[in-house]
């Protein structure tokens, strides 16, 4: 049987959620917490 | 672990508001994510009604939260591209919750040993450990398969790990993404002082000697009877397989005596449904006669009925077989009920009987259709890197035909992984009318993992969802979900049935082999898919915002809410939300615990420090202000008594006086 198209919705790539957010060039606490001003200062 | 301070915890019910960016396959893997709170905890999770504090889930360009209830009014989670994994979303909602990552907790050097050379310059801060006055493990013992513990390989500079498990056998075990963990559960459920689950019913793998509560039921001719192996099969029960002597039982219910159409009803105890719909789950062992039956019925109890009504679901097809096999059911109960499975005894020769096993009763919807793969082990070791096996088809409740496409060495260049892609697929000869492209059909493709208890399952599951507007190429005119007769490669099978498989959808990296052989997804050599399609179109409409609230206009324009609302002319800045005041649009603004917006549009920002100066100011003003008075008024006394010049004690002649 001819193979059909297979599309890789991430990429083909085993991303981590701190992967996928250095990747898109956040900068967060610990890879993917957000702060509010009070835990900012 | 926990952010200490009871100010962090949202309600039991935790508001939430989809925004319009969101991804349609992400709401529905977000609403598959809540329905595991629910099952598993007491957390549930609400469309936002108007309440002051709600999480809003949006598609920012990762995925990341906040800790705990910040008390910010709208307080933002993202889930971005490549986010759209359920324990991805679990883990984000943990977050929110009030979790930080496990390995950040105080004791984690008893367990880990952090490698410091091997992290990327200027992360070494994401390593930080929180005391135990800031974070609480909440008498836990640490939990290297919790869903919140970074991966081994997590901000690395290069390819050694940055997290080496002081147990080696943890070593992969770390980062799991895959389900809450036992522990990550237990967590949640001290720190919201869960008591019940909201969904889940009933389980019971009669491992104990009460089989949890089951009684037989009256009016039958014959008895159901707890053991640990049966005539004719099967020699183990399911939940251990016979590892374990002196344990693994089942029910039996035996055949090969009694009269046919002889009887034997086992029936739960007393459930209390909420959602008026249940998904029974049970595996059943036929090795009875051909026409022995299991027929699954409901006994229901109201004030008219107090002994109960009898009313049948449906038989189960389960002909004669050596295997344990899955079955499901749905239930559609809204008062106080019992399951019964009622065994019927046929009239062909029986040497064995029926059995039954590993019961789960929760207010969920069943999966649609169960695709067994048999020694999967040894199809995981024998099958050639990108060489893929399907399922059958199977059809969907709205009429689509769809299957899985498993690559169980994994695609080329990706050896020592499963591969999984979903498909859909027209019939030959099948002339049912269907729109094309496929439009907003979400497909599941889950690797069941086959723990007797649905509370400690962690099933790996990915889903795709079916957009009508998605080209096939860059270039291409044809769509990637049109009709696979014009889109798909016809495709002929042994047993002489054709078809046309669609393109597919999916990862290269469903599982890893090492997860693949952890846990129960393989039992007695063979794993479970459970495959289900979904329709989700409900999810491309914009989610109702509350009758008297706007939420920020940065997310939803004024041009969905009704013309004679107040607040469609008022705009609330600083993530303030406009309510409607006695026919008014005020706004009420977002506050914190030390600041604070205020103004007519929030539109200034005050704070406990601003409060502190304005208050030394004034007293220093007062006190200032006492000072010159008082000052002015001994002057002008002073002056009165000098003018005058001793004439106060004129008349009076001060003698003998004493004082």
């Amino acid at each position: 049987t001819p193979r059909v198209l297979e599309y890789d919705v991430d990429g083909g790539r085993d991303l981590d959620i701190f992967d996928i957010n250095e990747e898109a060039g956040l900068n967060l606490v610990e890879g993917d917490i957000e702060l509010d001003e009070k835990q900012a200062r | 672990n926990s952010i200490i301070g009871d100010q962090y915890r949202w309600p039991k019910t935790v508001p939430y508001y989809f925004e319009d960016d969101l991804e349609i396959n992400a709401k529905g893997v977000i609403l598959k994510a809540f329905e595991q709170y629910r099952l598993k905890t007491c957390i549930d999770f609400n469309p936002w009604e108007g309440e002051q504090n709600y999480i809003s889930i949006f598609k920012g360009s990762g995925c990341f939260s906040s800790v705990g209830n910040r008390h910010v009014g709208k307080q933002r989670l993202s889930i971005g591209t490549n986010c759209d994994r359920i324990a991805t979303i679990e883990h984000e909602f943990l977050h929110a919750l009030g979790f930080w990552h496990e390995q950040s907790r105080s004791d984690r050097d008893d367990y880990v040993t952090i490698m410091w050379d091997r992290i990327s310059e200027g992360k070494e801060n994401n390593f930080n450990t929180y005391n135990d006055t800031t974070s609480s493990s909440l008498g836990v013992p640490y939990d290297y398969g919790s869903m919140m513990h970074y991966s081994k390989t997590a901000f690395r500079n290069g390819t050694e790990p940055t997290i080496v498990t002081k147990i080696p056998a943890f070593a992969d075990v770390i980062g799991q993404r895959m389900e809450f963990s036992d522990n990550d559960l237990l967590k949640l459920r001290r720190l919201y002082n869960c008591t019940r689950s909201s969904t889940f019913l009933d389980t019971c793998d009669f491992e104990r000697e009460n089989i949890c509560g089951m009684i037989q039921g009256p009016g039958d001719q014959a008895e159901w009877t707890r053991v640990i192996q049966a005539p004719g099969g099967p020699n183990t029960d399911y939940s251990n397989m016979g590892k374990c002597t002196g344990s693994g039982y089942f029910m039996h219910f035996s055949t090969a005596t009694g009269r046919p159409a002889d009887t034997a009803r086992l029936e739960s105890r007393l459930l209390y449904p909420k959602r008026g719909y249940q998904c029974l789950q049970f595996f059943l062992y036929n090795g009875g006669g051909a026409n022995d039956q299991l027929v699954i019925l409901v006994r229901e109890y109201d004030e008219a009925h107090p002994n109960g009504t009898l009313r049948v679901i449906q038989p189960i097809y389960a002909p004669p077989q050596d295997l344990w096999q899955l079955h499901h059911v749905s239930l559609n109960v809204a008062k106080k009920f019992r399951v019964v499975f009622e065994g019927i005894k046929g009239d062909a020769p029986s040497t064995g009987g029926l059995s039954l096993d590993d019961i789960n009763l929760s207010e969920t919807t069943c999966p649609d259709h169960v695709w067994r793969v048999k020694n999967f082990s040894h199809v995981m070791e024998t099958t050639p890197n990108n060489k893929p096996i399907y399922s059958p088809p199977f059809k969907s409740r709205e009429g689509y035909t769809f299957q899985m496409g498993l690559y169980p060495s994994g695609k080329e260049g990706y050896p020592g992984e499963l591969s999984a892609y979903a498909h859909l697929v027209t019939m030959t000869g099948d002339t049912e009318v269907r729109k094309w492209p496929c439009p907003w059909k979400q497909m599941t493709m889950m690797l069941f993992d086959q723990n007797p208890d649905i509370m400690r399952r962690m099933n790996n599951q990915r889903s795709v969802t079916t957009d009508p507007t998605k080209k096939l190429n860059e270039t291409s005119e044809l769509f990637f979900w049109d009709d696979p007769l014009k889109v798909g490669v016809e495709v002929s099978e042994a047993d002489g049935t054709k078809y046309f498989r669609g393109p597919g959808a999916g990862t290269t990296a469903y599982l890893t082999h090492g997860r693949a052989k952890s846990r129960d997804f393989i039992k007695g050599g063979d794993a479970i898919f459970l495959l289900t399609m979904e329709d989700v179109s409900h999810l491309t409409v914009t989610q109702p915002v509350p009758s008297s609230t706007m939420p920020p206009v940065t997310t939803i324009t004024t041009a969905i809410l009704p013309p004679t609302d107040p607040c469609t002319k008022v705009t609330c800045g600083n993530e303030g939300v406009c309510v409607v005041d006695a026919e008014n649009a005020v706004c009420r603004c977002a506050v914190g615990d030390d600041w604070w917006y205020y103004g007519e549009n929030c539109q200034y920002l005050g704070s406990t420090q601003d409060t502190m100066t304005t208050a030394l100011i004034a007293s220093f003003s007062v006190l200032g202000g006492m000072l010159v008075v008082t000052a002015v008024s001994v002057v002008c006394v002073k002056r009165k008594y000098k003018n005058s010049g001793g004439v106060g004690d004129r008349g009076i002649t001060m003698s003998n006086v004493s004082v």
